[in-house]
């Protein structure tokens, strides 16, 4: 079961998910349900506002208060979920 | 709870709906009855009525959709985005939008409900056998017609109850042909086809004509996904081919290799390389009734709750005794005011704080009870220079009180990933369990009781702190002379634990310490991609490990693959 080379990553046509870092990850997430604003995504989160949208995320989630993307706000971002956001209209 | 800025809400207390189209996933009585029981969740604690209207602009117009569906807020595939739905009002307002690109069911896998037949529409019983086979899969064994049937009971050969599965030979859905069958070939644009396709729309949707010529007739109908269909990719509806070459190796079952997801795929056509076609592999899917039900309520005006258990909470996790948590009862009542409807009992509290779609507390989370100490601990001797890591494989692995056991030949060792403190041991079986045998085969900690149930050929112990009860027979369970031993054991809360034994599992009670009607079930049909001779089955912080020989295969709640690795180096950390 196990490979000898490393498993080679595919880009499958369709697949709207593909491979994105974390980073990319939680800016699209923190956008889409409304913990950061249009403007703030557009010029690239910068660390402080990063871990000021990531903590009110965590908070309203029930999660720890980290501030920093750790693995269980990395899980929740990646869990199945409601498409309204959670923030604003 | 949360309501909308302003609490919107609906001006009038009957309120209808339309539902426009149906996803291809399931049966269309499943799903209107699936809606039906997710406004009935919000009429049983408020003065709201629900009316189904056929036509016409009602309140609450429910459609599934792919990506752009027509509203602005594309949806993204396969998970991550399930469904939306808007606040109460005029138009667009209130109405509720599913994702297609979603493998829709009851949440605990593919629903098949068959028609015609002798069944009376009962959904399709898998595996069933028929002339002495195993079908885990509609067949058209035994037909002339190429129409796929199944069984609606465990064997065809005793009960001869059958109905004809979902396909596009026996009726579409929507369209202009009153569900007509499919005619194959047809002739579309000039072009013949003899298959469903998707050519000529842009939702996706699969279609045929319900004459052999479209272009004059303008006759057809949308058709229904078979029991092998895959989900999303590029080939939604089509059935996984096996074997199928990727990457210039040969593919004879779903894989997740290619993805950095684990998500099981597989091709639709016998070469990848060469056609690209491909898509998901049926998994449990996500239940239309609690994604609807949590739509519902937006529609009628609720925003998203921050209390895990509440049904407004915005991550889906499955829960099969579904009830309305006070969070969302006073939400709504906050809107609405209570009706007549019976005074709602608060549900007992799930000790739950993981959203994790495990129904319940299960294995590894902390509860708050005092841990119970093992039976005997004045006497243990521990033997240093028996080293676990030389061992190739273990009889039982399990965890109790927080720590993984790893048991051989009347010896155990322990390990902490908590502690860090390594592996402990070897200790002796005999003296924390005395009477027990040597060699055991499966163990598990029951989560609410603390108790330790060993099993060793068709026997089974019970230690309950320096108490034991056995050896009693596995019979006394219900578990049939077909089970020689038991493999592994998965807690799943509630009282509920899964005993494996070949390529089967039971549900067993621990309460009443007797296993579920509807045991056995093949494992395959539930986790798929995991060795069905597994040495060792243990459930460990909250993923299900199979282990065979020095490899284990580790599975998340939502039974996919995620991990292959090595017993000794992932989970004992040997050096």
């Amino acid at each position: 079961p196990l490979q000898s080379k490393p498993q080679a990553l595919v880009t499958f046509p369709g697949d709207l998910v593909g491979t994105r870092s974390d980073l990319e990850l939680a800016e699209s997430y923190l956008l889409r349900f409304g913990y950061t604003a249009e403007a703030e995504a557009r010029t690239g989160l910068r660390q402080l506002s990063l871990g000021k949208a990531l903590r009110r995320m965590q908070k309203q989630l029930g999660l720890e208060e980290t501030g920093q993307l750790d693995a269980d706000t990395l899980e929740a971002m990646r869990a199945p979920r409601c498409g309204v956001p959670d923030v604003g209209t | 709870f949360l309501t909308f800025e302003g609490d919107l809400k609906w001006d009038h207390m009957d309120l209808t709906y339309r539902v426009m189209n149906y996803s291809p996933d399931l049966d269309r009585a499943v799903i209107d009855d699936a809606f039906k029981r997710a406004f009935k969740v919000w009429s049983d604690v408020t003065p709201l009525t629900f009316t189904q209207i056929y036509s016409g602009e009602a309140d609450i117009m429910i459609m599934f959709g792919s990506g752009e569906h027509g509203d602005g807020y594309p949806f993204d595939g396969k998970d991550g985005l399930l469904a939306h739905a808007f606040p109460p009002g005029q138009g667009i307002q209130g109405d509720a939008h599913f994702d297609d690109d979603e493998f829709w069911t009851l949440g605990t896998g593919l629903v098949v409900k068959t028609r015609q037949g002798n069944a009376e529409g009962a959904d399709c019983h898998f595996p069933f056998t028929f002339e002495g086979r195993s079908y885990s899969h509609c067949t058209t064994e035994g037909r002339k017609d190429g129409l796929p049937w199944c069984a609606t009971t465990p064997s065809y050969d005793r009960d001869k109850k059958y109905g004809f599965c979902p396909s596009e030979l026996l009726y579409t859905n929507g369209g202009n042909s009153d569900g007509a069958p499919c005619i194959f070939p047809f002739i579309f644009e000039g072009i013949s086809y003899d298959s469903c396709t998707t050519v000529g729309r842009s939702d996706g949707y699969r279609w045929c004509a319900t004459t052999p010529n479209f272009d004059q007739d303008k006759k057809y109908g949308f058709c229904p996904n078979r029991d092998t269909a895959v989900i999303g990719g590029n080939s939604q509806g089509d059935p996984c081919t096996f074997p199928f070459t990727f990457l210039g190796q040969s593919y004879s079952a779903c894989t997740s290799q290619g993805r950095q997801d684990g998500k099981l795929w597989c091709a639709t056509t016998s070469n990848y390389d060469t056609d690209k076609k491909w898509g998901f592999c049926p998994d449990r899917g996500y239940s239309i009734f609690l994604v609807a039900a949590h739509e519902f309520g937006h529609s009628l005006g609720l925003d998203h709750s921050s209390v895990r258990q509440a049904l407004m909470y915005p991550m889906y996790s499955y829960i099969q005794d579904f009830q309305l948590d006070p969070d969302d009862i006073q939400g709504i009542q906050y809107l609405y005011g209570r009706g007549s409807g019976p005074e709602p009992t608060i549900p007992a509290p799930i000790p739950t704080e993981d959203p994790q779609p495990l129904p319940t507390e299960a294995g590894s989370t902390s509860t708050t009870e005092e841990e119970m100490p093992e039976p005997t601990t004045e006497a243990i001797t521990v033997d240093p220079r028996q080293d676990a890591c030389v061992e190739k494989n273990f009889d039982a692995i399990t965890e109790i009180n927080g720590e993984l056991h790893f048991f051989k030949d009347g010896k155990y060792w322990t390990h902490s990933s908590f502690w860090k403190s390594g592996i402990q041991g070897a200790f002796s079986v005999a003296d924390t369990w005395p009477s027990l045998p040597a060699a055991i085969d499966a163990a598990f900690q029951d989560v609410l009781t603390k108790r330790v149930f060993f099993f060793a050929g068709r026997q089974f112990w019970v230690f309950s702190g320096k108490s034991m009860v056995g050896p009693r027979g596995i019979e006394k369970l219900g578990i049939g002379k077909e089970a020689s031993r038991i493999s592994g054991a998965l807690q799943r809360g509630r009282g509920k634990v899964l005993l494996f034994s070949g390529e089967s599992y039971w549900r067993l009670d621990v309460k009443v310490q007797r296993v579920d009607k509807g045991y056995p079930r093949a494992t395959d049909d539930v986790f798929t991609g995991v060795p069905l001779d597994a040495r060792n089955v243990f459930l460990y912080q909250d993923k299900y490990y199979f282990c065979r020989g020095n490899f284990y295969w580790r599975m998340t709640p939502r039974y996919q693959v995620d991990r292959v690795g090595y017993v000794k180096y992932d989970i004992l950390q040997c050096p």
